[in-house]
């Protein structure tokens, strides 16, 4: 993974060679779990960091909207940096000593694989719609967290697609299943791209969650650390008041499971590239996010519930 | 491959309510094809929109004649996504000669 080219965009062939190449350089710290399958029936990975049995653990996901590449980009970049600083950083080391980190490179690679072979600007998975020509469900309206509600819609040719039922998507029930079974997951990051957003629960509805005041503290170190590399600007917050109302999204759903600390983050940009996010961001981008991700996962491992 | 030829991404600035609504209503509308990149939520967010070469004019048309102000984001989404194929087989190129 040495020779690894990160600032580039790869396919999923690609992505899982690098999974596999991370694991076999280094097998007392990373190891590969596979969640269940897609739709088409491709594996859905998970690397785990982890010194220890037992432990707490961290997730991040990226890729879940397909489209959304500079995520599954930053994510390989965010497994290398790992592995690469057990040991060397004092932070991230002492993270490890105390806690597992999980992280879902391609989170939907049906949907990937069909950005790479047909269609570059698909979102949503790849499952058929009984009495719909049109295909695909979106997987971050597919979670039982007002399912169904305001943001999501019933129309299975739209983006927002929310699916027959909650955790109708393999790609969610695995996770939904992982995280239900491990029971022990405090921290969860979801990321998205596009808009330089750091965002918590809730989006499906007004109310602000207990920790409110809590989660929007860590944001603002977050996007302050995030800003401190290159002076990207994010916004942060609430995801109804910040952006909009979303239903049956992932991180509403993992935080009514008792994962306090539940966040999205929309990396670059802002909107001149959109999702067709030039390659040379690749690196920046996975750099600021990284230094993002380093406040939450610290204040996670020294705030453990 | 889907190809985007002439497609355009518009970025939408509703200055209220009715104009949110007016761009939602788009949604609605299945045969323009729009693919919302943003969601129309909010007065001051704006709105970005994917729309094929084909219903370009009369989507413009129909954000101009209520007063709704646009720029163009992207103005062709193939040109973009060309470019990032190119830069992929370059650095495949290169990888294969290394090895």
């Amino acid at each position: 993974t040495d020779s690894f080219n990160y600032a580039t965009y790869h396919t999923f062939d690609e992505i899982n060679a690098f999974i596999d190449n991370l694991v076999n350089e280094n097998p007392n710290l990373v190891s590969k779990i596979q969640i269940g399958s897609s739709y088409e029936g491709r594996p859905l990975n998970v690397l785990k960091f982890s010194t220890g049995p037992n432990r707490p653990a961290f997730w991040i996901d990226t890729g879940i909207h397909s489209r959304e590449w500079v995520t599954q980009a930053s994510g390989i970049w965010f497994a290398k940096k790992i592995a690469t600083d057990y040991g060397k950083d004092a932070s991230l080391t002492n993270t490890l000593n105390n806690i597992d980190i999980l992280l879902e490179i391609v989170t939907n690679p049906d949907g990937y694989v069909y950005t790479h072979k047909s269609d570059r600007m698909w979102r949503k998975t790849r499952s058929p719609n009984s009495g719909s020509l049109c295909v695909g469900t979106d997987p971050n309206r597919n979670w039982d967290a007002g399912f169904g509600g305001p943001g999501s819609s019933s129309n299975p040719c739209t983006e927002t697609y929310r699916g027959r039922a909650a955790h109708s998507e393999p790609e969610v029930k695995a996770i939904v299943d992982f995280v239900k079974s491990h029971g022990n997951i405090k921290g969860f990051v979801s990321i998205h791209s596009y808009s330089q957003m750091l965002l918590f629960p809730y989006g499906y509805t007004t109310a602000r969650t207990p920790d409110h005041n809590e989660l929007n503290t860590v944001s603002r170190n977050a996007v302050n650390a995030l800003a401190s590399l290159y002076g990207t600007s994010y916004t942060y917050g609430s995801i109804i008041a910040t952006i909009y109302q979303a239903s049956g999204g992932t991180i509403d759903w993992t935080y009514n499971q008792g994962i306090k600390y539940s966040y999205s983050f929309e990396l670059r940009d802002t909107g001149r590239y959109g999702f067709a996010l030039p390659a040379n961001q690749i690196i920046p981008t996975a750099e600021e996010t990284w230094l993002a991700l380093t406040k939450l996962i610290e204040h996670t491992r020294d705030n453990l519930y | 491959m889907e190809n985007y030829s002439g497609q355009q991404v518009l970025r939408i600035f509703p200055t209220d309510e009715d104009q949110v609504n007016l761009v939602r209503a788009l949604e609605d509308l299945e045969h323009l094809q729009i693919d919302f990149w943003t969601s129309p939520t909010k007065v001051l967010l704006p709105i970005d929109i994917r729309v094929s070469f084909r219903n370009l004019q009369s989507v413009k048309v129909y954000l101009e004649s209520n007063n709704i102000q646009y720029s163009i984001m992207i103005h062709d989404v193939q040109s973009l996504l060309d470019e990032e194929q190119n830069e992929m087989r370059r650095n495949r190129a290169t990888e294969n000669a290394r090895s």
